[in-house]
Formats: C-alpha cells, structure tokens, sequence
C-alpha cells in the first residue's frame, strides 16, 4: 500500500493550482524516495518535472512502487476542497483503481474523504540530462511572474538575454516593443528579495510568454525562481517546495530556421 | 521566423 500525510496540505493544493492547465493527465510515481511527476503539455513543448521526497512528509509509507494515472483537473477539484489549514492524507491500495483523499481540520472536528478514479495513461517518461547552463538567474518569483504578465500585454514572445549589464526580459508587438532589465541586486534587508545572476556564457533565448505566464502559477510556492538557460536547449524554471523537493518546468525555445 | 521547438527534440525516451 502508498500513504502519505501532508500537516502543510496547502502545498498540495498550490502543487495542482501550478500544473493543472498546463497538463491534462498524469502517472504520479510513488516509490521510496518520494511522490513524484513528469508529464509534458498536449502539445509537448513543456514539461514539468515535480518531485515531493518522502522525508518532507510527516508520514510516508509505500511498500512498492507505484504509479497512479491521475486527471489533473479532477484532482485539482478534489484538492479545492481541502481547508487551507488542512492535514491530507492520500492513499492507495495496492491493485485498486482509485486513490483516497482525506482531509482533517487542524483542530479534528471535521473530517472529509473523497475517492478519485484512476486512469491507464500511456505516458512516455523523458530522460532529463544533466546540463551544464550558460546563465542561471535567481530572482523574486512575484517579480518573474510581474514581468512576464507585464510583457504578455504586448507580444506573444520573450527574448530573455543575460550579459554582464543583467537579465534582459523583451517583447514587440502590434502596438510596439518593451524592455525590462533586471540587475543583481544581493543588498536587499531579506535573501527572498535577491537577484543573482550567474553567467558563464553570454545567452539569449526566445519563448512563448502564453507558456511561461502558466508556470508563474506557481508563485505561491516560493519567494524565488530559479531561471536556467542555455543556448539551443530548454530553459528551466524551478521554484523549489519548502524543504521537500521542487517542480520544474521546462520550455524548448523558438529557434530560427 | 522562430520556429517553435519540441521538448522531445531536445530529450529523449527513457
């Protein structure tokens, strides 16, 4: 059988909130190292990787490995409905067809279960290979989220472009262009507030913003992201889950031909 | 024109 128990539930909750109108169907991995997810966007031009480790858990028991074929968006409805205060407790018996939902109040005067269906779902797993990056850029998540919102307002696309001056966000449309640099800027009161840049090679990559405003979803997990880019691969965008693991999104860029 | 790229064109099965 698979148990986990969650005191912080909000997490699960702000976990589907990010994933759920990127992805539409899901196996979630469950094994002794913890819960895990990859699954790309119907399209497949991003991927999401999350992974939650057993010991961030208060409780964690999985006798062997399983994966559960999960509907996003029905267990995003399910999470809704779990306080924001809420422990969740998810189980899974082993050879049934569904898993259990179940949340507690924190003072246990309320007690909820639901049972959610599972589904076979034909998911190829991708190989993720380690990669050196030409730039990484730290900064607040909030502000990564403003930008992008910002620029989505004016075109379709960003060139992001990191150099010695900062990283670059920029757009053009119809109505006309924007800029918006970002500076390291490490002497803030609060390290939530920082921005690092780290730059080995000078790089500039273009996305689809549509793509990168649906990852900023995931704001209310962490006060930073963490950007990482690479000419001609995937840019990454992590933003890590308290002491319990991260969920990462990955773009393919648009590349001139 | 930008084409846009594919996540499996960058990663492959495992």
């Amino acid at each position: 059988m698979f148990e986990l128990r969650l005191e912080q539930g909000s997490l699960l909750k702000k976990v589907m909130e990010a994933i759920k109108d990127l992805v539409n169907d899901a196996n979630f991995d469950c094994s002794a190292t913890g819960f895990s997810m990859q699954a790309m966007d119907s399209s497949h031009v991003a991927l999401v990787a999350l992974l939650l480790r057993s010991e961030g858990f208060e409780h964690y028991r999985c006798d062997r490995n399983i994966s559960m074929g999960i509907n996003l968006a029905n267990m995003a409805k399910i999470l809704k409905c779990a306080g924001n205060d809420d422990i969740v407790t998810v189980k899974a018996d082993d050879g049934t067809d569904s898993v259990t939902f179940m949340f507690e109040s924190p003072t246990q005067d309320k007690i909820s279960d639901f049972e959610l269906k599972l589904m076979d779902i034909d998911s190829e797993h991708l190989g993720i290979p380690e990669a050196e990056y030409d730039a990484i850029v730290r900064m607040p998540s909030a502000e990564f989220a403003r930008i992008c919102k910002d620029l989505s307002s004016i075109g379709d696309t960003v060139v992001i472009s990191v150099t010695k001056e900062g990283v670059k966000f920029s757009t053009r449309g119809d109505i006309g262009t924007a800029n918006i640099v970002c500076r390291q800027n490490t002497s803030v009161d609060k390290p939530e507030e920082a921005t690092i840049i780290e730059m080995k090679e000078m790089v500039s990559l273009t996305f689809a913003l549509r793509y990168m405003n649906s990852f900023a979803k995931a704001t209310p997990l962490a006060s930073q992201v963490t950007i990482s880019l690479s000419s001609d691969l995937p840019v990454v965008v992590e933003y890590k889950i308290a002491e319990m693991g991260y969920i990462r999104f990955y773009l393919a860029p648009k590349i001139e031909e | 024109v930008n084409q846009q790229k594919q996540i499996t064109s960058f990663f492959t099965k495992s």
